[in-house]
């Protein structure tokens, strides 16, 4: 463990916590892309299914149910729980062209041709592109909520010091993940233009997030 | 590759 990944975690921690406390308090999920949601909970589930298998640390299972628990509890409250406050039809990306390729890869470049390896494949690619739906309702609203922002800019963030781990760790340990290092840079790349967006935008109009 | 390595990272 390093800072960087470290930092990193608790990035993304505090981003799924804003989303799911914004959509707690304001009893809606207006804005939100649901899709996304189901991804990222579809993600969670095909990387941990080692959860009772393999025991790396305490800090790695602890983080892996809580990751699972939150990802859960947000797609719970926009599909049920706060279900009429639900835009669809801003929410229209097409899933199939992203599970589709994705799928593919996963079968044809792992580490391992075995069930919890594609799986665990197929969640790191799947996780590259599972914020598409939520930038797509974007452009598509021409706007977002500040909170929503904020939830992004964390989201990037956490995978952007992925990758400064990634570094520190080649060049402490010798540690290279292709796979994850190669789709993480690649997760990174769709939120720079997100980045510039929201330090140009949002940090200094402290207010929505209205694309030109 | 590292086959079957285990994933530690989150």
């Amino acid at each position: 463990m390093n800072i960087f990944r470290l930092a990193g975690d608790v990035c993304h921690l505090v981003a799924i916590i804003i989303l799911l406390l914004k959509i707690w308090r304001s009893r809606s999920c207006a804005g939100i892309s649901g899709k996304s949601q189901v991804l990222f909970a579809i993600v969670f589930t095909t990387r941990y299914l080692d959860l009772f298998t393999v025991f790396i640390s305490p800090y790695n299972t602890i983080m892996k149910v809580v990751f699972l628990a939150l990802s859960y509890a947000t797609v719970y409250l926009i599909y049920m729980r706060f279900r009429n406050t639900f835009n669809s039809e801003n929410d229209s990306f097409r899933l199939e062209f992203l599970l589709v390729p994705v799928i593919g890869l996963s079968f044809l470049e792992n580490y391992a041709f075995t069930p919890l390896e594609i799986l665990w494949t197929f969640s790191i690619f799947l996780e590259s592109v599972a914020i598409m739906p939520q930038l797509f309702m974007i452009t598509k609203t021409g706007e977002a909520e500040s909170i929503t922002t904020h939830y992004l800019f964390f989201l990037g963030l956490y995978r952007a010091l992925y990758i400064a781990n990634w570094v520190w760790r080649y060049h402490t340990e010798g540690f290279f993940d292709q796979i994850a290092v190669v789709s993480g840079v690649v997760q990174t790349i769709f939120y720079i233009d997100f980045f510039y967006l929201y330090v140009t935008k949002v940090l200094r109009g402290r207010g929505k997030m209205t694309l030109p | 590759h590292a086959l079957n390595m285990a994933h530690d990272e989150l």
